[in-house]
């Protein structure tokens, strides 16, 4: 662990008397390494390396019995600090039905997600609304309607050849129509600099909009994760990230890196494939388990 | 001659950064610049280009050792294709179906996801597109017993390739390998030295998770070749670099979109060459 490899560079730096501010730099290279190996971005390591520089030359450390644990101590706080936010829950104020829409890479789990969160907003009491704005991948529709018959949940069917605007569009004056107050839009899987998919995701902002846009992002992601938050954020604007499959073992550094380039929080995990795999996000957990 | 010492540290950390931001990873970049200090020592290594060819020549080395086809040599040839959820196995069965279509006649699929919600029926889709036949049964089913079945019925219809699909899993979903262990155990049973490719399917965008990925489903199952996906969106793979080395398993192929054409056999040149592109 990250604590184990401190005390071992502590150890054999404690044996020359009082810790300086060089033996400092080498628990920040350990720490450095751990947050590599746990796919955070290689810019915004270098950047917390720095943020928690002054804390780790500061007396706390350097006055300390047990150096080791206070250097994962700061760096656990910070992070924390850096992933933690008020806002985690996802706006449902607005006339109904408030629309959210769910956008993201390929695979990353956002059809499952839009599914996970209906039964979820269900059992809270409300009356969802979902459509499966994805005319390309083959039986996109059918899995969401699968799902969404699982859990009794009321959803658009499309007709033959309509776009996914028109899709949106028809859904919420369904939705609008039964007395729904929150309409769940799935989105196809695209590439962020996908010229022609962002734009099709930048006019159903302009029409529908929606109260919240989410970004589903797959918890192993690696480096990549920057340019795909960076550019989604730039494009569209991300209200909030949910990120998925933290059932496996990545240690799930994407999420700091998403939180630090674009500044919203992490709302919610998906814990499994099964629909009740859903859990609200800790920053804690999520710091303790980025550092391993 | 001393300012060039300075340059050097320069030049290996914008080097380093490259690497890992390529998802290599710290150690995999770590041991490459090592690698390469005795030979960019040497007085002819005397710019940053010279350095760069350097890197591209220790890292091609060891993708070249990946660079392993797949030889069609049985008839029929079994795929199994496995890997974590979302990563592109059921859209890269459909294009490797229309990749070695040439002089083939009949190809089968057989839908052993029987789990996640219609997986069968995109599977479905993919075999119309491909011209393949289905072999499914109900969701829910066995995906054993899905895969006996299209076992016999390759062998019945003389078809000449047989692709099976199997529902995503975490590798550390210990019942979820099991149940790939089944399925290889009852094709192997029923077709000796079938499945003839155990295929992991890797998603480029994978950072260093993809190498625990690749040694349990390897452990589990003997893995005979990676196809790596959406190698078309910003992320580069580097990945790969430390699974060749680490693990030996070779890349047979890479996937570049979402459409029917978009796989290619793995070309470590090529991949080097848009790596540092
Ligand atoms: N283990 C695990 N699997 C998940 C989780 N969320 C989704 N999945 C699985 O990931 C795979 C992809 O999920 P989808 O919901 O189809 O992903 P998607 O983003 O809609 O995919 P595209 O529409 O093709 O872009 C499926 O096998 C899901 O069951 C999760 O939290 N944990
Ligand atoms: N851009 C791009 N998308 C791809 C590629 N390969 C697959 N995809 C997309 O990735 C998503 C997931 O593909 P699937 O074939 O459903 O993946 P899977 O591994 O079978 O997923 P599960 O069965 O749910 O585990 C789909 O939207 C595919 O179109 C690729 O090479 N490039
Ligand atoms: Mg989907
Ligand atoms: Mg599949």
């Amino acid at each position: 662990s990250l604590t184990d490899k401190l005390s071992l560079v502590f150890k054999k730096l404690r044996g020359h008397g009082k810790l300086t501010e060089q033996n400092i730099q080498e628990a920040l290279r350990e720490v450095r390494m751990a947050l590599l190996e746990a796919d955070v971005h290689f810019r915004v390591v270098k950047d917390f390396i720095e943020s928690v520089r002054g804390r780790a030359v500061g007396e706390e450390v350097m006055a300390s019995l047990t150096p080791a644990q206070q250097v994962v101590k700061i760096v656990h706080q910070e992070l924390v600090t850096l992933m933690g936010s008020e806002n985690r829950q996802i706006r449902l104020s607005g006339n109904p039905p408030v629309p959210l829409m769910f956008v993201g890479l390929h695979g990353c789990g956002k059809t499952t997600t839009v599914a996970k969160l209906a039964r979820l907003l269900k059992g809270n009491g409300r009356v969802p609304y979902m459509v499966s704005a994805d005319v390309y991948r083959p039986a996109a529709v059918e899995q969401l309607h699968t799902l969404a018959s699982q859990i009794e949940v009321d959803f658009y069917e499309p007709h033959q050849g309509e776009e996914p605007l028109e899709i949106c569009k028809k859904a919420q004056d369904n939705a609008v129509r039964r007395g729904c107050d929150t309409l769940l839009i799935d989105t196809a899987g695209r590439l962020h600099f996908d010229e022609i998919l962002m734009d099709e995701l930048r006019e159903i902002k302009r029409v529908i909009p929606p109260k919240e846009i989410l970004l589903v992002a797959d918890a192993m992601t690696g480096q990549d994760a920057v340019n795909i938050a960076k550019s989604f954020n730039d494009q569209l604007g991300i209200d909030g990230v949910i990120l998925t499959k933290m059932d496996g073992d990545a240690r799930g550094g994407a999420a700091l890196s998403i939180r630090a380039v674009t500044g919203s929080p992490i709302k919610f995990i998906g814990v499994g494939e099964k629909i009740e795999a859903i859990e609200a996000f800790h920053p804690d957990r999520m710091a303790a388990r980025i550092l391993g | 001659f001393s300012g060039r010492g300075a340059i050097d540290q320069d030049l290996l950390d914008e080097l380093e950064e490259f690497l890992i931001t390529a998802d290599l990873g710290i150690r995999t970049a770590s041991r490459l610049l090592e690698a390469i200090q005795d030979r960019t020592k040497s007085k002819d290594c005397d710019s940053p280009e010279k350095v760069k060819e350097v890197i591209q020549r220790e890292i091609l080395e060891i993708l070249k050792a990946g660079e392993r086809p797949v030889h069609i040599d049985q008839k029929p040839f079994v795929f199994m294709v496995v890997g974590v959820n979302g990563v592109g196995k059921t859209a890269t069965i459909g294009k490797l179906a229309k990749y070695y279509q040439n002089g083939v006649e009949r190809i089968i699929f057989a839908a052993a996801d029987t789990f996640r919600a219609a997986a069968i029926e995109q599977l479905e889709i993919w075999a119309h597109r491909a011209g393949a036949q289905l072999i499914k049964h109900h969701r829910g089913a066995d995906p054993s017993a899905v895969a006996y079945d299209a076992v016999h019925a390759s062998r019945a219809r003389s078809a000449d390739l047989l692709f099976i699909d199997t529902a995503g899993r975490l590798h550390t979903q210990v019942n979820l390998m099991e149940e790939l262990k089944k399925i290889k155990r009852i094709v192997r049973r029923e077709m000796p030295q079938a499945p003839h490719e155990v295929l992991l399917v890797l998603d480029a965008t994978t950072g260093q998770n993809a190498i625990a990925q690749a040694r349990l489903f390897h452990e589990a199952l003997e893995v005979t070749g990676i196809a790596l996906t959406k190698l078309d969106g910003t992320a580069k793979g580097g990945i790969i670099v430390a699974i060749c080395q680490e693990l030996g398993i070779p890349i047979h192929y890479v996937g570049v979109g979402e459409h029917l054409d978009d796989l290619h056999p793995f070309n470590a040149e090529q991949f080097i060459q848009a790596l540092f592109a």
